[in-house]
């Protein structure tokens, strides 16, 4: 029974690469057999695992040419069950690429049918935007977290989210579902961030998770040593909180 | 003497926003007649200074309806001398909209056109991406203003965008010129912060502003209460810092 999971929110910077990035190496760390897929032309999910010039064909070639398979594209990462299927930045043309088509949304979903058995989990990185390439991810997924930072303009764009999200289950993907929001960068300190906490629960109730990532230096640090938060560092905060947040997805998805 | 700041970078949450409000309202103190334009569907800045509710036009109104002109839209704030263009998320439908238009890119240029000589500056917020909404605001705009944050993944998309520049440079727009490349969010007690701006120097060299913004919760408070760093925290880093950089604005541009 295999989840696919779109980390979708765009508003920028809100930590949706990390949560991708780390949910995708928890689970993995838990037996899981996980694909990390990367759908950001800013790649950086891709570069926090792999080195840049390793890369021959991303994601855009994949959802661009039938000539090219799954398993031309995807890549082992260090951590051991996680793959990763990289990104490059010509996944920007995706959008003038697809006008028109209206298989344009299917891309993903259907290029990645043939391997959703070999993997548990899926999770999906995406850019802070909501054209073709969340569409995309959004169409090929069973679940979407979102992440919101607990900062001042924090729910700005959800409703926006929301309506887009009801319109691909309306029209496109009826199985999607709101797997939960995650609140991050969480300064438990500030009244700032715990009003923003309570905004977010106001408009989201029980669907928020039981567990918030605090704002860690640890956090910010760990790409640029090409590891998860789990291996950098286990014992920080990030580490146990993102553990925690494994184990809520797990409950939840599974 | 005007000019016109387009302050971009397509990666999300370095503080293009935090950077618009504060320039804007910087050189509004410093007695220059100065336009804020929100080019952002989250709308942002907007929200940064009115209420939503009392926005009857919106700057995507005027970038598609020819019979809206300048003085229906533009909004005075609360800060002297300084006006709003507001944004509305009805602006995210501006790429659809000017698709296959080959005046597309330069809308904004010419419903600015009547009001630029009303200003001294005119300082564009942009959104996470490199579409039609950014193309428009670069062609509208004499100098550009780059905010890079001190933090991983901070130089990824800045290739990308030095060649978006260069072609618009090329075909669109000759006189646009890179003001200068703003270090953010920069936290000096990091080896991590100090590092990523070591790899900026590197890149943009005297582009990059002596000025940097460091990490301050007083800016990320601001926007909640409708002002500026200047009158919401005037002897605050962020509120000294930006001050600065307004200093060395006014030198580099004028
Ligand atoms: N809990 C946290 N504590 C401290 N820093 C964090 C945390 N989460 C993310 N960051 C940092 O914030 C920045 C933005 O995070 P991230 O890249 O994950 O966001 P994003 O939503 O993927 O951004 P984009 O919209 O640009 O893709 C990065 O520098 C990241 O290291
Ligand atoms: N120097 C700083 N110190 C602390 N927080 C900051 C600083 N600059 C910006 N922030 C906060 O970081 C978040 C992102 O900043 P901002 O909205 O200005 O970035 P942006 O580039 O406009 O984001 P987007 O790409 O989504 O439009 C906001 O919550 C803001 O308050
Ligand atoms: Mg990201
Ligand atoms: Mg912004």
């Amino acid at each position: 029974h295999s989840v696919r999971i779109a980390i979708a929110n765009q508003k920028g910077g809100v930590g949706k690469t990390t949560t991708a990035i780390n949910l995708a190496a928890g689970l993995a760390q838990r037996g899981k057999r996980v694909l990390l897929v990367d759908l950001d032309p800013q790649a950086n999910c891709t570069i926090s695992f792999v080195d840049r010039q390793s890369i021959e064909l991303s994601v855009y070639d994949l959802l661009t040419e039938s000539a090219v398979e799954f398993r031309d594209v995807v890549m082992k990462t260090s951590q051991e069950n996680l793959d990763l299927l990289p990104a490059r930045i010509s996944l920007a043309k995706l959008e003038g690429k697809l006008i028109g088509d209206f298989e344009g949304p299917y891309k993903l979903k259907d290029r990645l049918h043939p391997a959703s058995s070999d993997y548990d989990a899926i999770v999906i990185d995406t850019p802070p935007t909501l054209g073709m390439i969340t569409v995309n991810a959004l169409v090929a997924s069973t679940h979407l977290i979102i992440p919101i930072e607990a900062a001042y303009f924090a729910l700005e764009g959800t409703q926006d989210l929301r309506e887009t999200v009801k319109g691909i289950k309306a029209r496109l993907n009826p199985q999607l579902d709101l797997l939960g929001v995650l609140v991050t960068k969480h300064d438990r300190r500030t009244l700032l961030s715990r009003g923003v906490y309570e905004e977010i629960y106001k408009g989201f109730g029980e669907k928020v998770f039981e567990t918030t990532i605090s704002k860690s230096v640890r956090l910010e640090e760990s790409p640029a040593y090409r590891e998860s938060i789990f291996t950098f560092a286990p014992a920080s905060s990030g580490a146990i909180e993102y553990a925690k947040l494994c184990d809520e997805v797990m409950r939840r998805a599974y």
